[in-house]
């Protein structure tokens, strides 16, 4: 039953290698879908910006459009206000917690420096070891580090709290029943023979094809997490050959490889949407001109367009909630190590030091 | 994205 625990070892070189690629396919596959992200939620925008689809949904003038609905609906089954109140809710402690870890890794290693400090003051030139302060730069630019993001992660939750206050009404009002959501939405006048009209079967057409070019990038993004493959081999080849590993070169010829069809892919997806949106927004300005326009109907628009805003503003703070509470939990786990590391070395400093005075005081 | 990336702050130190 033997197995070999070193099998996975590699020569430094390579280690290096791996973790630089690591680096480089990670910011390919990240930029990736950040920009699949964010063409997602520009369709999303202009969509609510143009009370679409509801404006052509909505043939009676006072029933909710189906989308509306569905949006309600979808709000109400994540869980509404509450699932964002009880995620906001821990993460002042989670932040908390964070801080303590961080601060008492940090004051443990300024602890025993001072007293460093004073047993040097003491012994001069007999105190011979290397001082704390010169010790713990590495450990203090660590720590450093964690409390910029500890206040970036700070800045991340007043973000999102502002984001919660300006839009927790609309979305208060999503999670009420259908009655209520009903009588809340201005009535408007019936648009006039809506459902013939070539312009509302063009934007029919549009927004259809506007979903399937979401729901591409959802493909496209699951294919993209899933790709695996297996450098080591590679460099541990290309050492062997050469004698040292161009890194770059490899990496960016292996990721070309099994990522280049995806951002092609990618690109032709973002390119056909920018066209949909435009011809989306030339159809959008014919349909408007057939409608009648008056202030009811405005209103009723204008209420429209919020609570589908309200919908992706929900899903916006969900988001950001779980990546908070994420980044939280994980960086405890960081935290911790780097505590452990900190009160490590104080200890041994503390016996250093304690063999140090005995030797002094024999001497 | 909003918050500070995990992988960013875990630093493998070869240990000394």
């Amino acid at each position: 039953k033997f197995t070999d625990v070193f099998v996975k070892m590699v020569p430094l070189a390579v280690q290096q290698a791996l973790s630089a690629y690591g680096q480089r396919r990670a910011d390919l596959v990240n930029r990736l879908i950040a920009q699949m992200r964010e063409s997602t939620n520009l369709a999303n925008g202009v969509l609510a910006s143009l009370n679409l689809p509801a404006a052509i949904e909505d043939v009676s003038g006072d029933s909710i459009p189906q989308s509306i609905l569905d949006k309600s609906k979808a709000v109400i089954q994540q869980g509404g206000l509450q699932t964002i109140d009880q995620l906001m809710r821990d993460l002042p402690e989670l932040l908390q917690r964070n801080r303590e870890i961080l601060d008492e890794a940090l004051k443990v290693l300024d602890q025993e420096e001072v007293t460093d400090n004073e047993l040097k003051a003491k012994f001069k030139e007999r105190w011979k070891r290397t001082p704390s302060s010169e010790l713990y730069k590495p450990l203090r630019t660590e720590g450093g580090n964690f409390r910029t993001a500890l206040d970036r992660a700070t800045h991340a939750d007043k973000v999102v709290r502002e984001r919660y206050a300006t839009h927790s009404e609309v979305i208060a009002l999503l999670c009420k029943p259908e009655a209520e959501l009903n009588a809340a939405i201005p009535s408007g006048n019936p648009t006039k023979s809506l459902q013939g009209s070539e312009v509302v079967m063009l934007l029919k057409t549009l927004l259809a094809a506007l979903n399937e070019a979401k729901k591409e990038r959802e493909t496209f993004e699951n294919d993209i997490k899933s790709v695996q493959f297996d450098m080591s081999s590679k460099f541990l080849t290309a050492l062997a050959q050469d004698g040292a590993i161009n890194e770059e070169a490899i990496s960016v010829t292996e990721l070309d490889r099994y990522y280049g069809g995806y951002t092609e892919k990618v690109q032709q997806n973002l390119k056909k949407q920018e066209e949909l949106l435009a011809k989306i927004q030339a159809a959008h300005e014919e349909f408007s001109k057939s409608t009648q326009s008056n202030t009811d109907a405005n209103q009723r628009e204008e209420m429209l367009k919020k609570l589908a805003a309200g919908h992706d503003q929900f899903v916006e703070l969900v988001n950001n909630l779980k990546e908070g509470t994420k980044f939280y939990n994980g960086f405890t786990e960081i935290l911790l190590k780097f505590q452990t590391k900190c009160s490590d070395i104080v200890f041994a400093r503390k016996t250093e030091r304690d063999e140090l005075l005995k030797d002094l005081q024999q001497s | 994205s909003l918050y500070p990336s995990l992988e960013d702050l875990k630093v493998d130190k070869v240990i000394q």
